[in-house]
């Protein structure tokens, strides 16, 4: 009987090997691949290049429904729009930021920056550099201030020069660190008080090499502060970032921007049929 | 856990008197899977098990502990013999260390830079910390910031771009100030840069170092293999520092890296401050892949 017939295990092998080595985890390549089998006839398990094809498009349809609208602007026209960034250490927060500010500042709009790492070593000098390459206003204390009070002042600053973008640069956490989860729910709390509905965007930034550690990192950062989207860096290597469709599975947390190089103009707007084409690459 | 889910599958084979190939078919699964999911490479794994099922197959089950407690033994025991068994020391010269830190981006290298700077002036040493990071912004205020830190004296140049001559003139320096161990921090590059590849190759030919360590994130995926494979092939990597353990991420990479290169895993990073520093014990790190 046609829907009897299994697919071949060799095939099935080739298929889970791609998968897991994208990072895909061993329980979402799993329940992609018996989808699939249970949806094709018995001719179709026979061709490779159409169960190929399958498993593409389930991974397409599933990444597409949530992420038809890559943008992150829904902001009323005249209203300053409060990105706030976050994730753990090294990932690319801060260059990502300036990526993400140039892009803005080319668009014409009005872009201040928030140096609310005041733990790292040179952190706020890093995001300087990037605030002068770029063109944008940057709001700083000394090393060492509360990094709470450096947001409420960027959120002055930015009312007080009617800008249209505020985003806010914080330092690298593990999320198991609950000090400083505490930390970034009080500057998200700052910020809300100061306007109804900030901050807009709340992005975690992501590093294309990591593993299956990202799915507890985002279940965390998402319970301290409602994720609105991820940013996945570093596809510019050969990590695949496979992860991120777990996550949309588990968290339904989209991944916005992509990250593809050290450079200012090193990014783009998620595309889930390039994301996915490129995981079988 | 994986040491659970493993006595609970022997649970019921008490009296059977050897582990066979069936019964150990559902316990090589679980461990696939929590190798899977501990980000162990996928070729590791397959390799991992069948060494494990070799052992495991035809062995008597002794009265003394349960079968599913005489798998998990045998499962942590090849861990830790793929991770490097007992704890190797490095051991030192007297004078004229240099000691090249690589990696991709973001995995800890300036940080590990000034651990192991106080590390090893701790030990006696003299320690002098190079900033080759030209390209990253204030990349080098960042080693300058710890190296303030720590009193412990940098060489850098701000102007100048060429990291060959930076690497060039700091082996003076170290000379000049009578440093004992050079210990080099360089900008963070993919393994498949052939331009910034060849640089580090050139920086190697120019500083000679005895050491070259890798600097690998923990929460790295499967990816791990890649990335040290390209960078031992060109470098020789002589060791291996991994970063962030104080997370929850298994660390599965670790295993992947010696398993595939061979290269030893020396430290591990367990925080942002300096003294979060410690050698690799590759007992502990088995247990924590296992979970
Ligand atoms: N190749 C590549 N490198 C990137 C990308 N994004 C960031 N980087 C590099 O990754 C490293 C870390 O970037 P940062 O922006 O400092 O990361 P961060 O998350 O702000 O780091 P912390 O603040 O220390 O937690 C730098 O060397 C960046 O140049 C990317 O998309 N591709
Ligand atoms: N929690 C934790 N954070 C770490 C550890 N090691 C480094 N970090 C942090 O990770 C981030 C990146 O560290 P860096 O030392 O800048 O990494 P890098 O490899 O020099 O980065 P690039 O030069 O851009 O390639 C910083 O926020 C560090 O504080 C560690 O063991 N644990
Ligand atoms: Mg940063
Ligand atoms: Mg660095």
């Amino acid at each position: 009987f046609s829907k009897n017939t299994v697919i071949n295990e060799e095939i099935i092998e080739e298929i889970e090997e791609i998968l897991i080595q994208a990072d895909m985890g061993f329980d979402t390549v799993t329940s992609v691949i018996q989808k699939i089998e249970r949806s094709l006839t018995k001719n179709e398990k026979k061709d490779v290049s159409f169960i190929y094809d399958a498993i593409k498009n389930e991974l397409k349809n599933f990444l597409s429904n949530d992420t038809l609208q890559p943008q992150p602007e829904d902001k009323d026209e005249k209203n300053l729009k409060i990105i706030l960034v976050v994730g753990v250490n090294g990932t690319g927060k801060t260059t990502s930021i300036a990526k993400i500010a140039n892009r803005y500042l080319s668009e014409g709009k009005k872009v201040i920056l928030a140096a609310c790492d005041t733990f790292r070593g040179a952190a706020i000098e890093q995001l300087e550099v990037w605030a002068q390459r770029s063109g944008a206003y940057l709001v700083k204390h000394q090393h060492g201030a509360d990094a709470a009070a450096v947001a409420y002042d960027a959120v002055e600053a930015a009312l007080a020069r009617n800008a249209d973008y505020l985003i806010i640069d914080t330092a690298g956490r593990l999320h198991t660190n609950k000090n400083l989860m505490e930390e970034l729910k009080k500057i998200k709390r700052i910020v809300q008080k100061k306007i109804i509905n900030a901050p807009h965007e709340i992005l975690m930034v992501l590093d294309a090499v990591t593993g299956q550690n990202a799915v507890p990192q985002v279940k965390t950062f998402n319970e301290a502060l409602s994720l609105t989207g991820l940013i996945l860096t570093k596809l510019d290597g050969t990590a695949k970032g496979g992860v991120v469709i777990r996550i949309q599975n588990e968290f339904n947390i989209p991944v916005k921007y992509i990250g593809i190089g050290e450079q200012i103009d090193d990014i783009l707007p998620f595309n889930a049929n390039d994301f996915i084409d490129a995981l079988f690459e | 856990s994986l040491s659970g889910k493993l006595c609970k599958i022997f649970r019921n084979l008490k009296g059977y008197g050897r582990l066979s190939e069936s019964n150990i078919k559902e316990a090589m699964r679980e461990i696939k899977l929590a190798l899977l999911e501990a980000d162990v490479n996928y070729r590791v794994v397959k390799d991992f098990v069948a060494a494990v099922k070799s052992k495991a197959v035809g062995k008597d089950v002794i009265d003394s502990i349960t079968p599913g407690q005489q798998v998990v033994k045998i499962v942590h025991d090849e861990l830790v013999n793929l991770m490097g068994g007992t704890p190797e020391p490095v051991e030192l010269k007297k004078y004229n260390n240099r000691l090249m830190l690589v990696g991709l981006q973001g995995s800890g290298k300036t940080t590990t830079a000034a651990k192991l700077a106080s590390y090893y002036r701790k030990k006696g040493h003299n320690p002098l910390l190079v900033g080759l990071d030209v390209q990253r912004p204030a990349a080098i205020d960042q080693l300058v910031f710890l190296a303030k830190q720590l009193d412990i004296p940098v060489f850098y140049d701000k102007k100048e771009k060429n990291v060959v001559d930076i690497a060039k003139r700091s082996l003076i320096e170290m000379q000049r100030c009578k440093a004992t161990i050079c210990i080099f921090d360089t900008a963070g590059r993919l393994h498949i840069d052939q331009q910034l590849m060849d640089e580090l190759a050139d920086l190697k030919q120019v500083i000679c170092p005895q050491d070259i360590l890798f600097v690998a994130d923990a929460m790295t995926g499967q990816d791990a293999v890649t990335s040290i494979k390209e960078f031992n092939e060109k470098l020789s990597v002589t060791g291996v520092a991994v970063t962030k353990l104080d997370g929850d991420a298994r660390g599965g990479a670790a295993l992947s890296i010696k398993a595939t290169t061979g290269c030893p895993i020396r430290f591990v990073g367990l925080g942002e401050k300096i003294s979060d520093f410690d050698v690799f014990y590759p007992d502990r790190m088995a247990s924590r892949i296992l979970g």
